[in-house]
């Protein structure tokens, strides 16, 4: 006879309990608690005939794979079980109490009453089930539990491993270092990472892995779990897994996604590697006659970009156009962007003309370029120059005549006030 | 001007005079910087026929109505040196008062200044009042003795005169003398401007810079030359800070 119960307690007794049970009879309760609950069984009172091993009467506690118990007689001895003031826990959701009596009993046994009820599994404490368990975080409530993950993590979908959102890196800069996520602590499971190195075309890319490489695999299986592909153009390298880091990777390509995967299991610290892009090399330069190029370096690839200047006082000339600095690029076909400009003397041009004043020249075939001199001398005696300056203006390297008092400003002539060149006999006494 | 002499070429250079078109002179004035003259107010604007009346009241001479003769020697005939000058603008003293003609200046700005050479050159402006009983030098074209005007600029060289010595002089005839006024001459008369002489230098030299600077203008008196009626010239000093103001120079 079987009986079914799914409630979350509940009492058992046996057959014409509390009177003596009937021989040759078995009954089975089948409890089933929902998920994340287990079973605590306890008696209340226990009176069954004894026998060894509990071979005639027995009340048996099982669950679907074993049995947790069997109890017969009065009290425990060395060979009946009785549960006395124990309880008997299910380790899952399910327990199977069997309680059966032989065909014959001397005495009347008044048999037991049992009760079960439904406790919480704490998941959190008990898994140890490393495929169960919890990643990061297991928060437990009645009747289940769930995880979480540490700050930056995200709970994968069998909600049990943490993944870091890694599929959008993108790398543009020319050099640069990546790692599998928390390097060098153990890479999250159940991540799908891509990095992208995106470059203008005309670079090539490098990889050199560093340093610890250690990503789980299989000592038959190539990369079953977790595992670095690189893909670069049409070419796909790996997949790479182990301890032992792939050799530098020259990819020949301006563009490469690193594919990173890892499987719900394992803790592996995962890789760091660093990559390089260079590109053609243009030709070495020569700096132009009084000027001077910037970075100075032995070679130029693509990309680099150098910035002419000038000493002072001269300016770049390029197509007829003057201007403080020029900036040229290495291109991907290995050429420069421009011709090297030439550096021109700043040229002040002619000195403006000074109202009631004269410029004369101080440098042979007047010369108005850089450092070159002049001077502005006001009509005198009519006029003198205001502020009392020296009226000496030199040519700048910004091309603008200049006076250490007024700057880039022109003096002024100012009239001479009651001066006049005949003085008359004074007739005063 | 009464009892004086003529002035030799060039040491005047400063002095302007103000002609009606048909080269009739009626005033003289300054150069003062580069383009500016400076002359009396009452010289610009028609002689009131009543009083009480204000400037807007009177018919005003335009800038293009006279002209303005620079390097001037000789009164109605031409000069070597002369430079003819157009106006672009005139400026009353804002405090000008026809009727007591007291802040009788006015400021002329040229159209272009004059080319400055020997004969020509600007005056300076005061620095401070003059000493107590300077000497002054007044120039012009105006009337002489017995009414005669003169062939060529005249000068007189005359002192400065006690400020409460002149208003006193003048209160018998119920005259004012303020503050913007100076008064030069001698008690018994003798020396001083006439009319055609208004607007003109009242010079004196500041022996320390060696410079001749601008005492006052010709403004009114009573009579010319007469015993205790002195001089009496409008006081630049006074208004030196609106001169400054109109014409941008310090000095």
């Amino acid at each position: 006879h079987i009986v079914e119960l799914n409630n979350m307690f509940g009492q058992i007794q046996s057959p014409g309990y509390p009177d003596a049970y009937p021989s040759d009879s078995e009954v089975t309760w089948n409890i089933t608690v929902p998920e994340g609950f287990r079973i605590k069984l306890y008696f209340m009172h226990f009176n069954l005939e004894s026998s060894y091993l509990c071979e005639y009467d027995y009340v048996k506690v099982e669950t679907e794979d074993q049995v947790l118990a069997t109890f017969c007689g009065r009290e425990t001895t060395d060979t009946e079980q009785t549960p006395g003031q124990e309880v008997v826990l299910s380790p899952g959701s399910f327990m199977s109490i069997t309680f059966r009596s032989d065909f014959s009993d001397e005495e009347r046994f008044t048999g037991f009453d049992a009760h079960y009820v439904a406790v919480d599994v704490d998941e959190c404490t008990e898994r140890e089930d490393e495929e169960l368990s919890c990643d990061h975080y297991c928060h437990n409530y009645i009747g289940g539990y769930y995880c979480s993950c540490r700050f930056g993590y995200i709970l994968h979908t069998d909600n049990r491993t943490c993944r870091v959102e890694c599929s959008d890196n993108l790398f543009t800069q020319r050099t640069g270092m990546i790692t599998s996520p928390d390097f060098p602590s153990p890479y999250p499971k159940s991540s799908e990472c891509l990095y992208t190195i995106e470059l203008e075309e005309g670079f090539m890319i490098s990889l050199q892995f560093e340093d610890i490489f250690d990503i789980e695999d299989h000592p038959e299986v190539s990369c079953p779990y977790d595992y670095i592909k690189i893909k670069a153009g049409p070419k796909v390298l790996g997949p790479f897994c182990g301890e032992k880091a792939p050799e530098p990777i020259n990819t020949q390509s301006h563009s490469v996604q690193i594919l990173f995967r890892s499987d719900n299991s394992g803790e592996n610290r995962g890789w760091r590697l660093s990559y390089r892009a260079t590109g053609n090399e243009c030709p070495k330069l020569q700096p132009p006659v009084h000027g001077k190029i910037e970075p100075l370096q032995t070679t130029y690839s693509f990309k680099d970009q150098v910035l002419i200047s000038c000493d002072t006082g001269y300016k770049v000339l390029k197509d007829n156009v003057e201007m403080d600095t020029f900036q040229m690029e290495c291109l991907k076909d290995g050429t420069w962007s421009s011709k090297i400009p030439t550096c021109k003397i700043a040229d002040c041009g002619a000195p403006a003309e000074l109202e009631n004043g004269v410029v004369t020249f101080s440098t042979r075939n007047n010369l108005t370029t850089y450092k070159s001199e002049i001077r502005y001398s006001c009509q005198r005696p009519y006029y003198k120059m205001l502020h009392n300056i020296t009226g000496v203006y030199t040519c700048s390297a910004q091309g603008v005549w200049m006076n250490e008092v007024l700057g880039r400003s022109q003096p002024t002539c100012l009239p001479v006030c009651g001066i006049p060149k005949f003085s008359r006999n004074l007739l005063a006494r | 001007i009464i009892n004086g002499r003529p002035t030799q070429k060039g040491t005047t250079p400063w002095i302007a005079m103000l002609s009606h078109l048909n080269g009739q002179p009626f005033c003289g004035g300054s150069l003062l910087g580069s383009k500016w003259i400076v002359t009396a107010a009452h010289c610009l604007h028609e002689a009131p026929d009543s009083e009480g009346l204000s400037l807007h009241d009177l018919g005003l001479l335009s800038p293009s109505a006279f002209k303005i003769i620079m390097g001037k020697l000789r009164r109605t005939q031409s000069d070597e040196n002369e430079q003819s000058l157009s106006v672009k603008q005139v400026f009353f003293h804002p405090l000008y008062n026809p009727n007591t003609y007291e802040n009788d200046v006015a400021l002329l700005e040229l159209l272009r200044g004059p080319v400055l050479n020997d004969f020509v050159m600007p005056i300076c402006l005061p620095q401070g009042p003059p000493e107590e009983g300077a000497m002054v030098i007044v120039s012009g074209w105006g009337k002489q003795f017995l009414q005669r005007f003169p062939e060529t600029l005249m000068e007189i060289e005359i002192p400065i005169v006690d400020h409460h010595i002149c208003r006193e002089a003048y209160a018998p005839l119920k005259k004012k003398v303020t503050r913007d006024m100076i008064c030069a001459g001698e008690k018994e008369g003798g020396r001083d401007a006439c009319a055609g002489d208004s607007g003109g230098p009242m010079v004196t030299l500041d022996t320390q810079r060696g410079q001749w600077y601008l005492v006052g203008t010709v403004s009114w008196g009573v009579d010319c030359g007469k015993k205790d009626r002195y001089g009496v010239y409008s006081y630049i000093f006074h208004n030196k800070d609106w001169i400054r103001r109109v014409t941008g120079m310090s000095n």
